[in-house]
């Protein structure tokens, strides 16, 4: 799992998946 | 070709029109300024508690969320191996998760699991990794995920372990 | 020609939307309890128009966010001017019962499985009206749904611009296709209050509007995307500002708008897609007199479907 700071009381997380053989970083953003 | 870009839409133009036209508002309103802050990424959270206070923290609100947890090994106070029902309505956590409540016909495995783990950085310094690890099921029915092929396997979605993770992080701000 | 359609087409045919990711790419998720306001920002910050929502209750994607919600949050703005602090308030969440209560389209729901034909998803993607279109699998063992990306007209015809020679055969000038739009177009001025092009802009369904001086010579355009300048400025509060006065907005490095003219032919149309960030063209006279709008739409349709 990877981390951003918390700004403006918001979440930011993200993980890097293998979706067949590309790599998507899917980021989500989520109120505190 | 005579394809090409508009002159008078160019906004240094646009801005010196409009202040020849003597419009107040040009000289009051700004231009956009969106600062194209770099996202600083991290693993996991970082802590600069005591470790045995940041473990007791990351219980206490596994608790909370009505997560359960295998009892942990001697050899290893550092890790916690984590279960909790995820289902479509809400994702709230497993109370009984042994329960063999043999009338849910979950096909869907609903139990997510994660590895939370504590690493030391340096002195003082901290970081709590949280890490996906699969799914069951309640009804203790085996995943049969034995015949996916290898795209199958990796065509996973994040979503519910980045949810959970948010829960747990919130869990953990708000107590701190 | 018709051997440059032919080809671009089996192009399309035999490429999937999964051929078009590249090898690493992230897409930003929101959260649908998260703030309108929140997200916008988050959009300008990634400098994107549009993300997909994820609603956590029921383990699933909630639409796209584009910028058609944000011109419904001005235009409920306009119609109760008493409740400016809606955009502080409302949650990506409650976006559907705005457009409930202004009585706006509801979201595009389309969507595509990323393993089918580039052809099919074009053709899918000719009926939103965002012009993009989410690429959705499922998670083999929890049936859950995955987006795995979102595709948009300006990466297609960016793709076949980069990737399939044959669109230099494209020879026929554009008057000659039948594919510029030049009747009845909806266009303003300098002067003309933003609100009336924000009202025209959903009303026609239209992306930009073009601005013209009172003799029909085009000056600027007003685009949906402006829309986000204006209410992160906070001045949508305004409701006798100028549409050139919004304009002052944008961003200093907003690239300009193209034009072109009924000589042009697609394959320099193509090009240009290849080398700039161009979303629509305009098509003037040698005076820069507006003679019709060619947007990308007009320009993927005829690839699919015509000649």
């Amino acid at each position: 799992l990877a981390t951003s700071s918390i700004k403006h009381n918001t979440l930011c997380v993200a993980s890097i998946v293998r979706y067949k053989s590309k790599y998507v970083t899917q980021i989500l953003y989520a109120p505190l | 070709s005579t394809i090409s870009i508009l002159p008078t839409s160019l906004p240094q133009i646009h801005r010196a029109n409009m202040l020849a036209q003597g419009l107040p508002a040009a000289s009051k309103i700004s231009s956009l300024v969106t600062k194209k802050s770099k996202t600083k990424w991290h693993f996991g959270i970082r802590s600069r508690s005591y470790p045995l206070d940041v473990m007791g923290e990351i219980y206490i609100a596994l608790k909370n969320l009505g997560a359960e947890w295998a009892r942990p090994s001697e050899q290893d106070l550092w890790t916690i191996r984590v279960r909790w029902k995820y289902n479509m309505n809400t994702p709230d956590f497993d109370q009984n998760a042994n329960s063999n409540n043999s009338n849910t016909t979950t096909t869907i495995p609903d139990l997510m699991k994660m590895v939370i783990q504590l690493f030391q950085i340096e002195a003082n310094n901290y970081l709590v990794d949280f890490k996906f690890d699969g799914w069951e099921s309640s009804t203790g029915k085996p995943i049969n995920n034995l015949n996916m092929s290898e795209d199958e396997m990796c065509t996973f979605s994040a979503y519910p372990f980045l949810h959970l993770s948010t829960r747990l992080i919130m869990e953990l701000a708000v107590n701190s | 020609q018709n051997v440059g359609l032919a080809a671009i087409r089996r192009m399309l045919g035999s490429k999937t939307s999964y051929d078009m990711l590249p090898v690493s790419f992230k897409l930003v998720v929101f959260d649908t309890t998260l703030s309108v306001k929140r997200a916008l920002n988050l959009l300008l910050q990634h400098n994107i128009v549009s993300a997909p929502l994820w609603d956590a209750k029921t383990s699933k994607f909630a639409g796209l966010l584009t910028t058609g919600d944000f011109i419904n949050i001005i235009k409920y703005y306009f119609s109760n001017p008493d409740r400016l602090e809606i955009v502080d308030t409302m949650t990506l969440g409650g976006l559907e019962e705005l457009e409930r209560t202004i009585g706006a389209p509801s979201m595009d729901t389309i969507s595509i499985h990323p393993s089918k034909p580039l052809f099919d998803a074009c053709l899918k993607m000719l009926e939103s009206r965002s012009g993009r279109i989410p690429l959705i699998d499922q998670d083999e063992g929890t049936n859950r749904e995955i987006v795995v990306s979102v595709l948009t007209q300006y990466r297609i015809l960016k793709f076949i611009a980069l990737n399939c020679r044959e669109t230099h055969l494209l020879q026929i000038p554009i008057s000659e296709l039948g594919i510029i739009s030049t009747d009845n177009i909806h266009s303003c001025q300098m002067t003309t209050p933003v609100i009336d092009v924000i009202d025209c802009l959903t009303q026609e369904k239209l992306s930009s509007i073009p601005i013209v001086d009172e003799n029909g010579v085009l000056i600027n355009v007003y685009e949906a995307v402006d829309v986000l300048g204006l209410i992160k400025g906070g001045i949508y509060n305004d409701l006798s500002l100028s549409v050139g006065e919004t304009l002052l907005r944008r961003s200093e490095n907003f690239e300009g708008v193209c034009t072109c003219t009924p000589n042009d032919k697609l394959s320099n149309i193509m090009n240009t897609v290849r080398r700039a960030s161009v979303h629509r063209f305009f098509v003037v006279d040698d005076n820069y007199k507006l003679l019709g709008v060619l947007s990308l739409s007009d320009i993927l349709k005829y690839l699919l479907l015509g000649g």
